[in-house]
C-alpha cells in the first residue's frame, strides 16, 4: 500500500457523502446500494462512519461525467480510465468522479460500480495505488465477484495506518447496519419485523434488510432499509401504505416516519402519542390500512385501535379485543398488510389470511409464500 | 488486420499513446526530450522500468507485448507514482 505524498487524512471519523447525479445505466436504488456498500469495505476495517447527505457540501461529493468535467483530468471515452479520486482535504478534497461513457453495472458484468467505488474511497480516504496485484487499490480493474468481495489485507494494513482498526464497541452507524447478516429468504422460520405495500409492490422487512415483490413478478429483490431511505433506523416494527396520499408510514418504539417515494416528509420522525395513543403504548406491532373504509388498524399485544385517515383521528370505542373483531387472530401480531380485499396477517414463520366480509381465516400458510421457494 | 509479429517496433499511434500513459501514471515529464538524452537510458526507457517494476511486469525499459496490453487495461485515473 501507499499513501499520497504528505499522507493526507480526515482529521474526523463520521465524513458525510452526496451522490450528486446518477448514472442512466443502473435504478437509483442500485447505485446508492452499490455506493453505500463501497463505503461499508472501509467503515468495517476502521472507526470511520459515513453518512449520506441528499443536499449540501458533502466531505467526499461522489458524480458522474463525461470527457472533461471541471477538474485538469479529462476522461476519455469508453474503457482507458474508468473514474478517479481526490485525496482528503477541503472542497475537491475526497470527490470522486465516475466516467459515464463506461458501462455502470451491479452485477459482474464491466464495470461493477461497488468494486470501482471501493476502490477509489479508498483514495478519497487517503490511500494511494498499491503494486500488490489483487489488492483493492491496485490500479487496474479487476473482473472479481462483487459478491464474494473481500478486502486484502495490505488494503487493511494500509487504511489501519491512516485511520486504526474498528472501535471495539459496535457503532451504531448509518452505513453499517447493526445486522448485516443476509436474512435466508427461503427459511421455513423466516419471521418479519413489518410487511407493507407501496405503490403496487409489497415490502417485507426484516432487521436491516427488506425484501421487494411485486405481485405479478416471481423473482423478489433483498435490499439494505438504508439503501432506500438511510433516514430509518433497522428493526421497524411496523409498516402501512395509504395509497390516496402515495404515504407509507413505518414506526419502531414510539416514533414514526412517514415517506413518500425515497423522501422523509417535513417534520418527521413524530411521536406515536400525536396519533391518539394514550401514554402506556410504548410500541406498535403491526398496522394496516384498509383503502375501501380509509380506516387504519393498529395492533399492540391483543388488543387493537382504528383510525380515521379522512377525520385524521382514533375512532373512540378504542381498543378492543383483536380476537372479537378478528376471529382467529391471535395476539401477539409481527406484521399484517392488506391485498385484495383480504388482511395477511404474520405470526412468527405463519401466515393467515382473513377475510373480513366473512369475518374468517380462509387459508393459513407459511410467512415467506410470496417468495416463490 | 493481421496481429503484428512479435518485437516489430509499434507505430506512431502507440508511441503517443505509451507516452500520454507514462505522462498521465508515472509522472514523464510531457517537455521534449533533448535527442542526445534519447541515446543514453532516456527518461521514457526509465519511466517504462519504474512501470514495469511497479506493476510486476518484467523490467525490460522496452515497451514488450505485455507492457503494452498491460497499459490498455482499464484502471483508475490517479496516478502511480509522482504527485
Amino acid at each position: 500500500y501507499s499513501f499520497f505524498p504528505g499522507s493526507p487524512r480526515w482529521n474526523k471519523h463520521d465524513l458525510t457523502y452526496r451522490i450528486e447525479n446518477y448514472t442512466p445505466d443502473m435504478s437509483k436504488a442500485d447505485v446508492e446500494f452499490s455506493i453505500q456498500k463501497a463505503f461499508q469495505v472501509w467503515s468495517e476495517v476502521t472507526p470511520l462512519t459515513f453518512q449520506k447527505l441528499n443536499e449540501g457540501q458533502a466531505d467526499i461529493m461522489i458524480s458522474f461525467a463525461s470527457e472533461a468535467h471541471g477538474d485538469f483530468y479529462p476522461f476519455d471515452g469508453p474503457e482507458g480510465t474508468l473514474a478517479h479520486a481526490y485525496h482528503p482535504g477541503k472542497g475537491i478534497g475526497g470527490d470522486a468522479h465516475f466516467d459515464e461513457d463506461e458501462t455502470w453495472t451491479k452485477d459482474s458484468r464491466r464495470y461493477n460500480l461497488f468494486i470501482v467505488a471501493a476502490h477509489e474511497f479508498g483514495h478519497s480516504l487517503g490511500l494511494y495505488h498499491s503494486n500488490v496485484p489483487h489488492s483493492l487499490m491496485f490500479p487496474h480493474y479487476s473482473d472479481s465477484d462483487p459478491n464474494t468481495f473481500q478486502l486484502h489485507q495490505d488494503d487493511i494494513n494500509g487504511i489501519q495506518t491512516l485511520y486504526g482498526p474498528p472501535l471495539k464497541s459496535p457503532k451504531p452507524t448509518r452505513s453499517t447496519p447493526k445486522t448485516s447478516a443476509v436474512p435466508s429468504t427461503c427459511s421455513p422460520n423466516l419471521v418479519f419485523d413489518a410487511v407493507t405495500t407501496i405503490r403496487g409492490e409489497m415490502l417485507f422487512f426484516k432487521d436491516s434488510h427488506f425484501w421487494r415483490k411485486h405481485p405479478q413478478l416471481t423473482e423478489v429483490d433483498l435490499n439494505l432499509i438504508s439503501s432506500f431511505w438511510p433516514f430509518l433506523p433497522t428493526g421497524i416494527e411496523a409498516a402501512y401504505e395509504v395509497g390516496s396520499k402515495d404515504q407509507v408510514l413505518f414506526f419502531k418504539g414510539n416514533q414514526y416516519w412517514a415517506i413518500n417515494g425515497y423522501d422523509l416528509l417535513p417534520r418527521y420522525p413524530k411521536n406515536i402519542q400525536t396519533l391518539g395513543f394514550p401514554s402506556n403504548v410504548r410500541k406498535i406491532d403491526a398496522a394496516v390500512h384498509d383503502k375501501y373504509s380509509g380506516q387504519t388498524y393498529f395492533f399492540v399485544d391483543d388488543l387493537y385501535w382504528r383510525y380515521d385517515e379522512h377525520r385524521q383521528a382514533m375512532n373512540p370505542g378504542y381498543p378492543r379485543k383483536i380476537n372479537s373483531d378478528f376471529p382467529g387472530i391471535e395476539s401477539k401480531i409481527d406484521a399484517v398488510f392488506y391485498h385484495q380485499r383480504n388482511f395477511y396477517f404474520f405470526q412468527g414463520s405463519q401466515q393467515l389470511q382473513f377475510e373480513p366480509s366473512s369475518k374468517r381465516v380462509i387459508q393459513i400458510m407459511n410467512s415467506n409464500s410470496w417468495f416463490d421457494c | 488486420v493481421p496481429l503484428r509479429p512479435e518485437n516489430t517496433p509499434i507505430g506512431e499511434d502507440e508511441t503517443t499513446f505509451v507516452l500520454d500513459y507514462l505522462e498521465k501514471y508515472y509522472g514523464l515529464s510531457s517537455d521534449p526530450i533533448p535527442v542526445e538524452r534519447k541515446r543514453s537510458n532516456s527518461p521514457v526507457e526509465q519511466k517504462i522500468q519504474e512501470m514495469q517494476r511497479f506493476l510486476g511486469l518484467k523490467v525490460t525499459g522496452k515497451v514488450d507485448s505485455d507492457t503494452l496490453e498491460m497499459m490498455h487495461k482499464p484502471r483508475c485515473g490517479v496516478p502511480d507514482v509522482g504527485k
